[in-house]
């Protein structure tokens, strides 16, 4: 089954 | 607003400044993220003096919120550097009011940069009716696969008991606007996202008639309710294949 991703991966921290 | 997010993300900055109130936070597990704005024009007056950012509790305010009525005058009030927030409630007969101070909290806040998006599908649909496919397809699985062509939006899943799909299609609602559903397509996207998020992002329908699902292959879900001075929207990341 698909994974779940995190947001980390896609938007940048500061 | 506070009753739609609570249960998402517990401890936040409103960070305000002149623009009006704004709050960014993810949950826990780093999956969802919700952003809020809420302009000037949604209090009058609305004074800030210097840049602040308000660290509340969730929990707290809503507790403190359930004191006030439907239709009380809320006012919000907080010193250069606060320990509390002040909140007054004003019946609109002005015969009671009621004042309560909430304790503040140190937050160390990441702020996550979003890059700005040209979105492959825009979709917008009746918030009841995304509410009403969420909590339909989440009692099969955990899962729902959006899937946005041309010709509509096909909202499936499968699970353990069997399969289900929702399909809409482009529709106009002359009388009211908020009951139509459209779709904006540059390229067709397919993408899989938890149910349980989705059924959680949709305790905000009642802040909004329509809302709005922005969607690009692997980049997260933009669900967004518009309010009359500001937004609130939420970020999903989409569960990806090997």
């Amino acid at each position: 089954p698909p994974k779940q991703a995190t947001l980390g991966s896609f938007f940048k921290l500061p | 607003v506070v009753e739609a997010i609570k249960d998402l993300v517990q401890d936040c900055n409103f960070d305000c400044n002149d623009d009006g109130i704004q709050l960014q936070a993810m949950d826990n597990s780093h999956v969802a993220l919700v952003s809020m704005k809420l302009s000037t024009g949604a209090f009058s007056p609305f004074r800030c003096d210097r840049n602040i950012a308000l660290g509340i509790n969730l929990n707290s305010l809503m507790k403190v919120l359930r004191a006030a009525g439907n239709d009380d005058i809320l006012t919000l009030k907080a010193e250069d550097q606060p320990d509390s927030l002040n909140l007054v409630f004003e019946s609109p007969g002005q015969d009671r009011m009621s004042e309560y101070d909430i304790k503040l909290m140190d937050i160390d806040q990441e702020h996550l940069g979003i890059p700005e998006t040209e979105y492959a599908a825009t979709i917008s649909l009746p918030s009841a009716e995304f509410q009403r496919i969420c909590r339909d397809l989440s009692a099969l699985s955990e899962s729902v696969s959006i899937e946005a062509s041309k010709d509509g939006v096909k909202f499936s899943c499968s699970g353990d008991i069997g399969n289900g799909s929702v399909t809409l299609r482009p529709h106009t609602n002359v009388e009211d606007e908020s009951k139509s559903t459209s779709i904006a397509l540059t390229e067709p996207v397919n993408l899989t996202f938890s149910l349980k998020y989705l059924v959680n992002f949709c305790k905000a329908s009642s802040l909004s008639g329509s809302v709005q699902l922005c969607l690009s292959n692997e980049v997260p879900l933009l669900v967004e309710f518009k309010m009359g001075a500001g937004y609130l929207r939420f970020y999903l990341a989409p569960k990806i294949g090997d």
